[in-house]
């Protein structure tokens, strides 16, 4: 299974990711 | 085959058929996946290679959904305490489970493997990060992140989807966040609220040994739901890489708000072993039913007379989950 976010920001939205890794419920995917 | 009566002989050769060609594709997909690591070990960078359109409509046509609840009624079937242990220990050792985080690390508590699938975790095992806007609706693996253009959405690197038919129109007035639209970049500026924001998505895939349970990535209130029936084909990163639009094809629910900087939204897509698909605070949802008008979805909206607010979720709070079945 798959969950999507889709979302408005600011420009300066900033993601805390790499593509690929593992991530766990409550982490940070990202802020401003 | 003389001798064998004529019925007999036809009744053999669909059989025979089936099984000479779904071998010869599994082979030929075979072929061409040694002939990639070829071309990889060389360095040679390999154009994504999608799907055709006769290769969808082929494993559409696989019955999914009912293999998916058959999946499901068999995993709903009460297993004796002894037998409890080593089936689930398998599962554990196959996906590799850490039981350690589980509320309840007793195997025999679980009555069936759906029961084990929506354990829950302790809640000291996933402390909610306090800083951050937004953190992870689950445990998972993050396919893609971006900011959205075009109004197209990549499923992962270089495959995309188009965000109008994963969102679906609107057909209700009051539900800002669709409306009917001429261009698909329309579409996309009818979603973003304030001047001045951008459109961004997150793909997070959730292996089968993953906690399925999901929660609210950020304070928001959710005002519509949509519930999309669809296909349950499967939806790991690789088939990902091979179909395009997959996201589109697939059973999902759609939730839709906002959150302090406008537009926001969670969707919640199936796949073959995981065709149901719980919201705790909507009742009326019902996924993987047996009959479907295909492109159908069903609507309901959160806000009602007394109700002007939709559902207020805050960051953490339990919203879901997925199911076998």
């Amino acid at each position: 299974s798959t969950i999507v976010l889709i979302f408005e920001a600011p420009k300066d939205f900033n993601f805390h990711l790499k593509p690929g890794q593992k991530i766990r419920f409550g982490e940070a995917l990202g802020s401003l | 085959l003389h001798t064998a009566p004529v019925v007999r002989t036809f009744r053999l050769r669909p059989f025979h058929f089936l099984v000479a060609t779904g071998g010869g594709y599994a082979g030929y997909r075979q072929y061409e996946k040694y002939k990639e690591e070829q071309l990889e070990k060389m360095g040679i960078e390999i154009p994504i290679k999608l799907a055709s359109k006769w290769e969808v409509s082929l494993y559409k046509s696989v019955p999914t959904r009912l293999l998916s609840r058959a999946w499901g009624r068999l995993n709903q079937v009460e297993l004796p305490t002894w037998l409890r242990k080593p089936v689930y220990s398998l599962y554990i050792w196959t996906f590799g489970v850490n039981m350690k985080e589980a509320a309840v690390e007793d195997l025999h508590h679980y009555r069936n493997l759906s029961e084990f699938f929506r354990r829950k975790l302790k809640p000291q095992s996933r402390p909610v990060c306090c800083y951050h806007s937004v953190i992870s609706p689950s445990d998972g693996k993050i396919l893609n992140f971006g900011q959205v253009k075009n109004c197209e959405v990549e499923q992962v690197k270089g495959v995309t989807y188009s965000l109008e038919s994963f969102l679906g129109p609107c057909t209700s007035t009051e539900d800002v966040q669709f409306s009917q639209t001429s261009s698909c970049n329309s579409f996309q500026n009818q979603l973003v609220t304030k001047e001045g924001n951008e459109l961004y998505h997150c793909v997070i895939y959730l292996a089968p040994g993953d906690y399925h349970c999901f929660h609210s990535p950020t304070d928001w209130r959710v005002s519509h739901r949509r519930h999309f029936p669809g296909s349950l084909m499967s939806v790991n990163p690789g088939v990902a890489r091979w179909i395009k639009e997959l996201f589109c094809h697939n059973e999902r629910v759609v939730l839709t708000g906002d959150w302090k900087h406008g537009f926001f939204s969670l969707t919640a897509v199936g796949a073959t072993n995981v065709g149901s698909i719980r919201i705790y605070f909507d009742r009326d949802l019902h996924t993987n039913s047996p009959c479907y008008s295909k492109g159908s979805y069903n609507d309901f909206s959160f806000i009602t007379n007394n109700n002007k607010e939709g559902i207020p979720m805050r960051k953490g709070e339990h919203l879901g989950e997925f199911n076998l079945g």
